[in-house]
């Protein structure tokens, strides 16, 4: 495939089908996409993400999230601006995009919305600048992290983040799974995401 | 860097549009 295959569309069926189609359950995947600033350091920022969730919340059995009434009411509040933002219209306090509480891991996904990793920096920064594979598992392992993105995923009730480069990015993916290295997953991602190739 | 505001967008449009359908069919 070319270059010019590489669109939201497709990013979008890729990420998808690549947590999808997993045997590991997998709480999300982000595209980070690279390009240069304006002083052309290297950047990777957000090319796409799929949310897939929690498989616990569907059971009743998982901690979906540690905030308190205070922090719900301002993601609820967040999350009616932003729907506000993208349909155009007045924010509404019965909206049913906002209704449900707001996880930590969506909150999480969605913070990561805002996020850049500039040369080299943070997990998906260390695995793009060293063409290598992050593979974090375990809370006490992102805890001890040395990037802030990686701390702040455990916060969240992540156990497992991974950063695969590929040709144009980076692949991050998160889970509050404990999930150990996986060969198929690195080759799944390789004929996925090398557009190049 | 000019693309990453629209995709935020369209990813936001999306995930929000997925949180709709889940409340929806609770």
């Amino acid at each position: 495939p070319s270059v010019a295959l590489f669109n939201q569309e497709t990013l979008q069926q890729r990420l998808q089908a690549l947590i999808e189609g997993a045997r590991e359950s997998w709480t999300y995947a982000i595209f980070w996409q690279s390009s240069y600033d304006y002083s052309g350091a290297s950047v990777l920022g957000w090319g796409d993400g799929y949310y897939k969730g929690d498989d616990d919340k569907s059971k009743g059995k998982g901690k979906t999230t540690t905030s308190s009434a205070a922090e719900q009411e301002h993601r609820k509040k967040v999350l009616r601006e932003l729907n506000s933002l993208i349909s155009g219209s007045a924010p509404s306090a019965t909206d049913e995009a906002v209704d449900e509480e707001v996880t930590d891991t969506e909150w999480f996904f969605l913070v990561s919305m805002t996020q850049s990793f500039v040369n080299g920096m943070g997990l998906a920064g260390q695995a793009f600048f060293n063409s290598t594979p992050v593979w974090v598992t375990g809370a006490d392992r992102l805890v001890g992290s040395t990037c802030d993105r990686a701390r702040q995923g455990q916060v969240f009730g992540l156990q497992t983040m991974v950063c695969i480069p590929s040709a144009n990015g980076v692949v991050e993916l998160g889970s509050t799974e404990p999930i150990f290295q996986s060969s198929d997953l690195m080759q799944k991602v390789r004929v996925l995401f090398n557009f190049d190739s | 860097p000019s693309a990453v505001p629209q995709a935020r967008k369209a990813s936001l449009a999306r995930f929000l549009e997925k949180r709709k359908e889940r409340a929806m069919s609770a």
